[in-house]
């Protein structure tokens, strides 16, 4: 504390028993929210279905086989950044066709604010209905500076040979969000006629898409003296 | 470093758990259960300036008689953390996204006199 301010243990310990416990529980709260850069708790949260969640961080925790993938993505070595972010994004479902579905990830803005994207990937689930490969599209969409429509940033055509986890790399259609109003990734997928929706019919079914997106706190420049 | 307990009065670590049920918190905050938010408090008398942290020895005894004596050159010695270590974080941010974030230097692990 500044010279002759009182320092928070000095001023606590001056108070009766009751009310320090108060002020050390306020202390406590101011502390955290202000390291999370948040102005306030959140309120209340809509946690995914159980089952979606378990299956996320089970993914999220296994050696990624795809090329794009980078040796156990998650493991929590000693982080080489002051204060790294790891965000499990769930699906906000947006509008759909028979073949075809929006989904949605939004970003808050106190993560899109104070943070920079290392790496970002999307976890899509299909359950190919038959033999033999299928073909399926994966598109970016971003906002269209000139009107409120949506245009394609970048399409991914796969060939999907049996039911399973797919990945795809998405950190640079996130990283472009961020600078924007409504950091919000906008992701279409486009089965076959005879698939119906690619996304599973119950919302409690553990093969729901979902982002997991890295994220290193955005520190001022700090220039080392010697 | 020492532990606050008891009558001691010296420089010390005084432990104090947040259980973030108790504010309430354990709906957003996924983990850990609580906060171990402790704190140093007690007094740094002027020959107690600097330890614990220079080694104990001959060299110590005789820098220590040098500062008692001295009082005129009284400097203020306060009782800092010496020790800190990150407090991990899982938590749903207002979006409902699941966040983990370590967050540097929040737990005080011991405490020293300056």
């Amino acid at each position: 504390a500044a010279k002759g301010a009182w320092c928070p243990a000095c001023g606590v310990a001056a108070l009766a028993p009751g009310t320090q416990r108060d002020a050390l529980l306020a202390l406590a709260k101011q502390s955290i929210l202000a390291k999370l850069r948040l102005p306030a708790r959140p309120s209340v949260p809509q946690p995914p279905a159980r089952g979606a969640l378990l299956t996320a961080l089970r993914r999220m925790r296994a050696p990624r086989s795809d090329a794009a993938a980078t040796p156990g993505m998650l493991r929590d070595g000693p982080s080489r950044f002051a204060s790294l972010l790891t965000l499990l994004l769930v699906l906000c479902p947006g509008s759909s066709t028979p073949r075809s579905v929006h989904l949605h990830f939004r970003f808050s803005q106190e993560v899109a604010g104070s943070t920079e994207i290392l790496q970002a990937t999307l976890y899509l689930f299909w359950a190919a209905p038959g033999p033999g490969a299928q073909p399926v599209t994966v598109r970016l969409l971003q906002p269209d500076p000139a009107g409120p429509n949506l245009t394609v940033a970048s399409e991914t055509r796969l060939e999907v040979q049996r039911s399973g986890w797919n990945t795809l790399d998405v950190g640079a259609a996130v990283r472009s969000l961020f600078g924007q109003e409504i950091p919000r990734l906008t992701v279409e997928l486009e089965v076959p006629e005879d698939w119906g929706s690619p996304l599973p019919s119950d919302h409690s079914d553990s093969h729901w898409p979902f982002v997991v997106a890295r994220a290193r706190a955005r520190t001022p420049h700090r220039v080392h003296r010697r | 470093g020492i532990d606050c307990g008891g009558d001691s009065r010296m420089c010390c670590r005084q432990e104090f758990f947040v259980d973030f049920k108790e504010i309430g918190w354990e709906d957003w905050i996924i983990q850990p259960e609580g906060y171990h938010m402790n704190y140093c408090a007690g007094l740094c008398p002027l020959h107690m300036a600097g330890a614990p942290g220079i080694a104990a020895s001959f060299h110590t005894a005789v820098l220590n008689r040098i500062k008692a004596a001295s009082a005129a050159a009284a400097v203020d010695s306060c009782c800092v953390p010496t020790q800190r270590r990150p407090l991990s974080l899982l938590y749903y941010d207002r979006d409902s996204n699941i966040v983990k974030t370590d967050i540097p230097d929040m737990i005080v692990d011991s405490c020293g006199c300056t």
